[in-house]
């Protein structure tokens, strides 16, 4: 759930 | 990081540098909606807030740092520097239509209402429209330089690279982020018409000039 939020992409 | 996804960020990295190469050794924008530059530069910066907050990788940041200063460094060559060049008169898409429903949108459709999360989900909104003003001020005027072509296929095929950059992290990684997937989608079939006219005509050496 917590990297659902983080955007890695650009 | 899969090859699609790298290559999709080249060809991102192409494009941009492909315009502000023709502007600064042409000195002059003509043919380029300035309009379409505010857009993309305003993308950028409402998306890669999270410089601030996050930290993914070396890469990931010099690259959000590459594209924000390159893309205002180009709104600066056309509204700024090379103003006197600048064709505004065709340049005429009104940019509110596309600003003010992209910004309800990210109100109400997007993963976290947050205000940073607000204004991830309005630049990915925007971004998928953002070329439009560019595509307006083409069909007005019925003709496009050439190296100007260039800049919009590499656009069009980031995009593009990744849709399938998607497909994959999705089957490898079951990794997906829907409103990217639809807002990019949205962003690639703007390009299909355009794809056409490159392939037919400026890849046979022809200039792209659309029928009166």
């Amino acid at each position: 759930p917590e990297g659902r939020k983080m955007h890695d992409e650009l | 990081m899969n090859i699609f996804r790298l290559a999709g960020d080249v060809s991102h990295l192409v494009a941009i540098i492909i315009l502000l190469l023709k502007i600064w050794k042409t000195r002059s924008c003509a043919g380029i909606s300035g309009k379409s530059q505010i857009l993309f530069a305003s993308v950028f910066v409402t998306r890669y807030l999270d410089l601030f907050t996050i930290f993914i990788s070396l890469y990931n940041s010099s690259m959000k740092i590459i594209y924000i200063s390159c893309s205002i460094a180009t709104v600066y060559l056309v509204y700024f520097k090379f103003k006197a060049t600048y064709d505004g008169n065709h340049d005429t898409f009104r940019v509110e239509f596309l600003v003010v429903p992209v910004g309800g949108l990210s109100f109400l459709v997007n993963h976290d209402f947050s205000p940073m999360e607000i204004l991830w989900t309005f630049s990915i909104y925007l971004e998928s429209v953002a070329i439009l003003p560019q595509l307006f001020m083409i069909s007005k005027t019925g003709e496009a330089e050439t190296i100007t072509t260039h800049y919009l296929f590499f656009l069009g095929l980031y995009r593009g690279l990744y849709l399938i950059n998607w497909i994959w992290r999705y089957y490898f990684e079951g990794f997906f982020d829907l409103i990217a997937i639809v807002a990019g989608l949205v962003q690639t079939v703007l390009y299909c018409d355009f794809f056409y006219l490159y392939v037919t005509k400026v890849l046979k050496g022809k200039k792209l000039s659309l029928p009166a």
